[in-house]
Formats: structure tokens, C-alpha cells, sequence
């Protein structure tokens, strides 16, 4: 990640928080 | 976020779905139609034929019709939180479906398009639905993400 592009730590908290919620066990799931 | 934001947002997601008329506009969201396909495809088992076929298709600008779709929407919503994830929403203050039916109140639809939401992301097939949302303009993204965390801290297993 570049410092000073804030896109890219925009991105990476956007996957983060995906890549947990698809981890995270539900009823359902 | 304000309201206008989060509907826009959320809308946008909403026609990531096939649905048999895609809503162009927020207001189009407000008869609950859209979103009982939505569940329909979200869950087929538990929105089951038999629950779509109580929604009314035409509603045309029959706000009673709005209101009777969009409680049967809530009812279901809350039932497959239940029922299916295991999880009651506490804290967060339902949809007032009649204001959305009678004045497409923003804030109320705003809230009713989170649980929508809530059940795509908790469902069975989920990634399905979080793989799309992950393709989805950095800014929506954004926005779903706030609306589901805002959400989650107000689930108890």
C-alpha cells in the first residue's frame, strides 16, 4: 500500500471487512 | 450518511438483482414488489411461493396496497431473522411502513433496505451477494458497509 493514496486504504478497509463478513459463521451458514 | 444517501446507495444495489422491473428510482421501492422478489431470491424456501403470492403485483398508487406489501415484507424480514439466522435486531428501530407507503419517508425506506440487506449478507448462499457488493463502486461499497455495520451491532445471537 502507498502511503498518501488514500484509495488504496480505502480498498484494503473495504476487503477487510468483506473477507470478514464471508467468514463469519451465521445461522445459516 | 443521511437517508437520501443510503436509499441511493442501497438502490443502486438493488438493481444488481433481476428483477422483473428493475426500479430506476427510489420511490419505485416503495411498494414493496422489488423487494419481495428480492427475498424471493435471497431465500426461495422460506419466501416461498406461497408468501410472494400474498403480495399484491399492481399496485398502482394505492397506498393501502403499499402498506399491506410492506408489512408483509417487514413480517418476513423479521421471521427469517429469527427463524432462519438465529438473531433478533435489538435497538434498531423498525421501518414505519406506512410512512413510506404514504409519503416515501427516505429514513424509514432507508432502514427497511438495511434489513434487506442484512438477510443477503447472512444467508446461505451470501457470498453470492458480497462478491457483487465487492464489485460495486468504491463509494456504495462504502455505504453498504456502514449499513451493515450499523446493523450488526445491533444483532444478538
Amino acid at each position: 500500500m502507498e502511503p498518501g493514496k488514500p484509495g488504496a486504504t480505502n480498498e484494503g478497509v473495504l476487503a477487510n471487512f468483506f473477507n470478514s463478513l464471508l467468514s463469519k459463521k451465521t445461522g445459516a451458514g | 450518511m443521511t437517508s437520501h444517501e443510503l436509499c441511493e446507495s442501497l438502490l443502486t444495489w438493488v438493481q444488481t438483482f433481476n428483477l422483473d422491473c428493475s426500479p430506476e428510482s427510489v420511490a419505485e421501492l416503495t411498494d414493496g414488489v422489488a423487494l419481495s422478489q428480492i427475498l424471493r431470491q435471497i431465500a426461495p424456501t422460506f419466501f416461498n411461493t406461497g408468501w410472494y403470492s400474498r403480495i399484491k403485483k399492481e399496485v398502482g398508487d394505492n397506498w393501502r396496497i403499499r402498506v399491506s406489501n410492506l408489512k408483509k415484507v417487514l413480517e418476513g424480514i423479521l421471521d427469517f431473522y429469527n427463524d432462519v439466522l438465529g438473531q433478533q435486531i435489538c435497538d434498531f428501530k423498525l421501518p414505519d411502513v406506512t410512512k413510506i407507503a404514504e409519503r416515501r419517508d427516505l429514513d424509514e425506506l432507508g432502514r427497511l433496505l438495511q434489513l434487506v440487506l442484512g438477510c443477503a449478507v447472512n444467508c446461505e448462499h451470501k457470498e453470492e451477494y458480497i462478491n457483487v457488493i465487492m464489485g460495486m463502486e468504491e463509494s456504495v461499497q462504502h455505504a453498504v458497509m456502514n449499513a451493515i455495520q450499523e446493523l450488526m451491532s445491533k444483532e444478538i445471537p
